[in-house]
């Protein structure tokens, strides 16, 4: 069981405090509003209502006890910034922090935070991608710049046809790591794997899968 | 080329409208604040300042003719809701909205939006994830309640072993699916491949793959 502190009460920060305690970990969550407090007092270990850019506050908590902290709050740039560099000065084991923009990431790299995310930003660039690919595509994660991990609807041309016969490694350089059938999976199918319609197709594919997807049809 | 249009620049709509301009596709942006409306104009095939509330605008737009819209206001559900309705009475093709909260998504669902996104709350219970399994574990995407793929870095154990004398998959029910090393990238490597330390390993396993990685060390 681990014990991680959560600094700001958006949504994000909410969503990680509520997960972190689903899992059974300890949490303690900090947001200067009294509200977001008492909504969250029954959900966390404790919650305490600070603002976290009090030099004060943040020296009498033992931030250094815990496994992580995470800044989540965004909006005020000034704040995160100096509440990142202070938990960095009482010796925080690992910081997360929140980024408001690009630059606001870079800053908060060059002060030291473990692991910086920009939720919307990466949100937004998941949906453009989503969007401008056939409909076939449900969901992908970028594994380097030429190949991703798609997840796609068992194209019409797949359908009776095995594995084996399908050739699609060595034709399209498409890999089929594995297919769910509806609650089912079949985790690296042998070339004997018969495609039936509705199976989501899980595979390691070069960018352009799209383009191939639409040819076989 | 698809046509998009996006209304609301907060983080999100900002990333999706710039990601679909840099995929060469064309969008039409839309902002109830003068400021934002100047800092994407230059960006964007249009950018037009205007309440989207106000239904008369919405009918003046040709909406139906666009490949998606996206609803990326959130903060204020009464507009974000509205809005969506009347995007579906005037015939959009597809659309994505931002949720604020769970109950939200519910009703967006309800309203037929096609895609519903929590940006800030998919990340915290990601990041939530990635702060409790062992530091070892980089990224991670479920694919089942019993499966996901994990990138996490080649443990100690295996360094100078190839993939056949580890039989991962027969032991622990690991299927490596690829593995990158430096900007390299090795898809679906074969028996004979041996791992080097610093390589990171993109594989399917069972949810509790933490617990096996700390035991081969
Ligand atoms: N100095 C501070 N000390 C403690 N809490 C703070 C401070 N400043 C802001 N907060 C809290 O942090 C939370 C998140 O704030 P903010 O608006 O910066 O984040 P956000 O990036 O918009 O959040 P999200 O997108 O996750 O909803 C709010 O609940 C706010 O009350
Ligand atoms: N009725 C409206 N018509 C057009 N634009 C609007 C309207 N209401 C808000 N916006 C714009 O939508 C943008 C995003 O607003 P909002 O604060 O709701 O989103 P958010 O969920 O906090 O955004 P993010 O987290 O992506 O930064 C702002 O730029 C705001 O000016």
């Amino acid at each position: 069981m681990g014990q991680y502190a959560v600094i700001g009460l958006g949504r994000f920060g909410e969503s990680v405090a509520r997960s972190l305690m689903a899992m059974g970990h300890e949490v303690l969550a900090i947001d200067i509003s009294e509200e977001k407090i008492q909504e969250i007092a029954d959900f966390v270990t404790e919650a305490v209502r600070a603002d976290a850019k009090n030099e004060e506050f943040l020296r009498s908590m033992d931030m250094a006890g815990f496994d992580a902290v995470v800044v989540s709050m965004a909006q005020d740039i000034e704040a995160n910034i100096l509440v990142t560099m202070q938990l960095k000065g009482l010796g925080a084991k690992y910081i997360v922090a929140k980024a408001q923009s690009q630059l606001h990431g870079e800053v908060l790299e060059r002060i030291g935070a473990d692991k910086i995310i920009h939720p919307e930003w990466d949100m937004g660039e998941r949906i453009a991608h989503l969007l401008t690919s056939s409909r076939s595509i449900m969901d992908y994660i970028e594994l380097s710049p030429h190949y991703s991990i798609f997840e796609f609807l068992s194209p019409q041309g797949f359908h009776g046809q095995s594995l084996g016969q399908l050739d699609l490694r060595a034709k399209y350089s498409i890999s089929v790591l594995a297919v769910k059938r509806g609650e089912e999976i079949f985790i690296a199918p042998g070339g004997d794997f018969t495609f039936y319609e509705g199976d989501i197709i899980i595979a390691i594919g070069p960018k352009d899968i799209e383009g191939t997807l639409s040819q076989i049809g």
